[in-house]
């Protein structure tokens, strides 16, 4: 456990209790796109199957729980009990899109043609762009709230941290899987754009709205 | 030498 590997955790926790607690403040999912929330509650589910099969520390197995809880919990927020405050209308990217490639990727490749490491290498590809709905959603009103803003400026920070702690296994730990670094790079790439908007605008105390 | 994949990360 490095600095960036603890700080990228913490990262990603904060941006899961940040948008918890919007939805749960203000009673409303609005501008919050239900099929990412989907995507990223599949990429919990399909990662941390190993929850049952290993243990590897009391930090590792309670981070897992609490992704998984937190991830069910938002979908439940949005699908269920503030439904009448999400909005399908522009929630429409097609899913159908990144889940079929990289469904047969995971198959491709992969570290081991076994189940769980079919499962988690998916979910690691899945990850990577299970904040395209998000992004298209945002894209498409041309606005997002400023909390909503903070919530991705730290859902995006977490995975570029992990990049540094790659780096930081790689030298003093002899420690890389270029799956998960292929995956985080074009993650934290995806990002770049919105980073540039968050730092320009939001950081200045506008808000996120883009040209027509 | 390089060790690949132990499943440590989140």
């Amino acid at each position: 456990m490095n600095v960036f590997r603890l700080t990228g955790d913490l990262s990603h926790l904060a941006a899961i209790i940040i948008l918890l607690l919007k939805i749960w403040k203000t009673r409303s999912c609005a501008g919050i796109s239900g099929k990412s929330q989907i995507l990223f509650a599949v990429v919990f589910t399909s990662r941390y199957l190993d929850l049952l099969t290993s243990f590897i520390s009391l930090y590792n197995t309670s981070m897992k729980v609490i992704y998984i809880g937190c991830a069910y919990a938002t979908l439940y927020f949005v699908y269920m009990k503030f439904k009448a405050t999400y909005d399908g209308n522009h929630d429409t990217f097609r899913v159908e899109f990144l889940l079929v490639p990289v469904g047969g990727l995971s198959f491709l490749v992969n570290h081991d043609f076994s189940p769980l490491e079919i499962l988690w290498t998916f979910s690691i590809y899945l990850e990577s762009v299970a904040i395209l709905p998000q992004l298209f959603m945002i894209s498409k009103t041309g606005e997002a709230e400023t909390i909503t803003t903070h919530y991705l400026f730290f859902l995006g920070l977490y995975r570029a941290l992990y990049l540094f702690n790659w780096i930081w296994r790689f030298y003093f730990e002899g420690f890389f899987d270029m799956i998960a670094i292929v995956a985080g790079l074009v993650q934290t790439i995806l990002y770049c754009d919105f980073f540039y908007l968050y730092i320009t605008k939001v950081l200045k105390g506008k808000k996120l709205s883009l040209p027509a | 030498d390089i060790q690949i994949n132990p499943k440590d990360e989140l």
